[in-house]
């Protein structure tokens, strides 16, 4: 079903995108 | 195509929305003249950093301001002051580029195009800060069309921020 697929791709880019966020080092002057 | 073309103002507004009931502040913030106080954004940052934003900062907030443009305004001015300085004090980050909040158009006129730009700073400010782990946890529990706005809103502040 391509809009599974499609569905399933959607999924990997947000979960991808909020796992970097999490481990993004936050940035502070100390 | 760039981040911003692609972010639908109306669209931010009403997902950042339904973002900022995560929260769980005290005060009511089901819709967008809900928030035009300010009080709902002050209790949120409060949450993202008790230290910085203390009670001390929130007794700045008028907490009943009716139907008093002027006096959100006010309280509306203070906040964005308060997220820009966090940004610059403890974040470490300046947000060059990014279109400002108009808070005289939220305060007056319940906009919610210019209410999405500010609550877009806060989501900056809570993916960002110590506590950052367990609002992006909170965000990837949301609906997939809220978690796409919301990293939208993101990648745009974030090709904004220079350290």
């Amino acid at each position: 079903d391509p809009n599974m697929k499609a569905g399933a791709a959607n999924e990997g880019v947000l979960a991808n995108f909020f796992n970097s966020l999490l481990s993004k080092k936050t940035g502070s002057p100390g | 195509m760039s981040t911003s073309e692609s972010l639908d103002r109306m669209e931010l507004c009403e997902s950042l929305l339904t973002w900022i009931q995560t929260f769980g502040v005290e005060a009511p913030c089901k819709t967008v003249e809900d928030l035009t106080s300010g009080v709902v954004m002050a209790q949120a940052l409060q949450k993202i950093d008790i230290v910085y934003f203390s009670d001390a900062w929130i007794s700045r907030i008028k907490p009943e301001v009716g139907d008093n443009w002027r006096l959100k305004i006010s309280n509306l001015k203070k906040i964005l002051k308060g997220i820009l300085d966090y940004n610059q004090e403890i974040l470490g980050q300046h947000i060059n580029d990014f279109i400002l909040p108009d808070v005289s158009m939220i305060g007056e006129h319940s906009d919610a195009a210019e209410l999405g730009r500010m609550l877009q700073l806060i989501l900056g400010c809570a993916v960002n800060c110590e506590q950052k782990q367990e609002y992006i946890q909170t965000i990837m529990m949301m609906e997939e069309s809220v978690q796409h706005v919301v990293m939208t809103a993101i990648q745009e502040l974030m090709s904004k921020e220079t350290p």
